[in-house]
This record gives structure tokens, sequence and C-alpha cells, in this order.
């Protein structure tokens, strides 16, 4: 599956580089989901 | 017509290059005004002011906003060193970065959306080197679409 | 048509030539303006700035300051919405804009 890695600290750098990545969490139903098998607990949230 | 064939496919793909040169050079020259502006600003208000803003009411440059819904739960899980972070969400996000915020308070004039008003053209153009003028003034009025532009 | 399609294609090569040329000046000027210690210092935004760039302006906004490159690495949302933050190079800060 898709993960999105980009490099932040410096400054400006190349246009608007999170627009990908906002597209690809404003296009998840995830919470959507969630929110319809309310009933399955939620996955342990990973940790460091 | 071989020969014709291949400089048609040249020239298609020069036309490439400098429509994507073109749009990296609107970029950095919507980074130049909005950066210029905000220091213009900030140095305006702390003369009037007389004094800087108390340290911790300023963020500076470089930094990045992840915004979400107020009813968003966040975890957050630090490392001792606060070398690593890790964040979890149960709702969307959005990430947007410095330039992007400048752009949104308005520190480009517009340009970014080729709104710009002559006042606000003027204040641009005096912010870029005479050789990006024409470009502003493009810009201005969309976005630079003119191949040949004739520089100063 | 062969003679007008070699003239065209010698002044795209021009073209981009001087595109080039004002890419590369362009970049350096930010650099230097970027870099120059008086504009560091007046390279800031106050909170309210920030505020008044998100709509509704009354979300939680979180604010990160990271060194220079600094790894930021954003799930697939089927995972779950998670952003995980890695530096090499120093302490990364993360303070929420207070909404007043």
């Amino acid at each position: 599956r898709s993960r999105i890695l980009v490099s932040i600290g410096e400054s400006f750098g190349t246009s608007d580089k999170f627009q990908k990545i906002n597209e690809m969490v404003s296009s998840s139903d995830w919470s959507l989901k969630r929110s319809f098998d309310q009933g399955s607990t939620p996955k342990p949230l990973k940790r460091l | 017509a071989q020969e014709c064939q291949n400089l048609e496919v040249e020239r298609q793909r020069r036309l490439e290059r400098i429509k994507q040169k073109q749009s990296q050079l609107q970029e950095l020259i919507l980074q130049q005004i909005a950066f210029k502006k905000l220091v213009q600003r900030n140095r305006q208000v702390e003369q009037q002011t007389k004094r800087p803003p108390p340290p911790n009411s300023v963020i500076h440059l470089p930094f990045i906003i992840v915004n979400t819904s107020k009813k968003t739960v966040i975890d957050c899980s630090i490392s001792n060193d606060k070398f690593e972070y890790l964040f979890n969400f149960d709702n969307m996000f959005e990430i947007h970065d410095d330039i992007e915020v400048l752009k949104r308070m308005g520190m480009a004039c517009g340009l970014e959306v080729g709104k710009c008003s002559p006042e606000d053209l003027k204040i641009a153009r005096s912010l870029v080197p005479k050789a990006l003028e024409p470009y502003v003034t493009e810009m201005a009025q969309g976005s630079i679409s003119n191949v040949y532009i004739s520089g100063v | 048509r062969y003679k007008s399609l070699q003239k065209e294609v010698s002044d795209l090569g021009e073209a981009e030539e001087k595109l080039d040329e004002l890419i590369s000046k362009s970049n350096l000027q930010l650099k230097l303006l970027t870099e120059d210690p008086q504009n560091k210092k007046l390279g800031y935004v106050m909170c309210q700035d920030l505020r008044s760039t998100v709509n509704p302006p009354e979300q939680i906004v979180m604010v990160v300051r990271a060194p220079p490159e600094t790894q930021m690495q954003v799930s697939d949302p089927s995972e779950g919405y998670q952003i995980s933050l890695k530096s090499s190079r120093g302490p990364i800060d993360v303070f929420l804009c207070p909404e007043d």
C-alpha cells in the first residue's frame, strides 16, 4: 500500500509538496469505515 | 518529410520542457515576493510598536502546519530526545508548508491565483529584479503562458 | 515547412536557455534572501496569521519546526491516519497554536 515520505525542515522547496498527501488523506473513507463497523475494536495504535 | 517529422517531435519536446520550467520559475517568483513582503510587514510592525513581538508568540520559518477538526483525537508518542514523533489521528488532517501559508496570508499579492490588483502588481514588480518584471506582469493575468517573453 | 520548423526549434532553444538562466538566478536570490541574518530574524508569522489560513478557523492547528532533512512519513489512511517524523540533526519542535 502507498505511504508518502517527504523531507521537511528547509525553507521553500517545490511548490505544494503536500498536495499528494492531502489528496491521499482526504480521499480515504477510513474514518467513515471505522464509524460504520463501530463494533470492531480499533486496531492498537502503533507505538514508537 | 522525415526530417520535418523529427523537427516536429523536437519542437514538442522543447515546448513541454519550457512549460515545466515556466511553472518552476513562477513558483520561485512567488516565493521571493511572499518572503520579502512578510519581512517588510514584520519590519513595519516592529517599527510602529518600537519593539519585537514576545518570542513565544512568533513562529519562525521554516515550519509546517497540520490542521484537523477540533473533534479529532490525536495520540502522540515522542522519543526521549525529541528526534522522533508518531501521531495517530482518528480523523482526517491537512498538511501545509510555510510558503503555502504565506500565499494564503496574501503575501504573494494574489499572483498565485492570477488575481492581482494594479496596486498589488506595482508592489510585486518592485519586489523582484528587473529581468523578472515581465513574468510578474504575465502572472498577474493568469499563469506565465507566453513562450517568448521579451525580457528587460 | 522545414525552414520554418528549423527556425522555431532554434528560437525555442534560446527561450529555454533564458529560462534556465533566470531559474538559477532566482534560486540563488531566494537562498541569499532567506539566509540573510536580518531577514531570518524578521521571517516569522504570528499564531493569528496561521488561524487566518485554515477554514474553519476553529480547527486544531499543530505547528512543526524541524531541522533540515527531517523525514516525514504519512501512512496510507487504510491503516489509519498516521504521521511519523524522524530527525537526524536535532530535536523536533511541535506545538499547538492557541485558539485565541
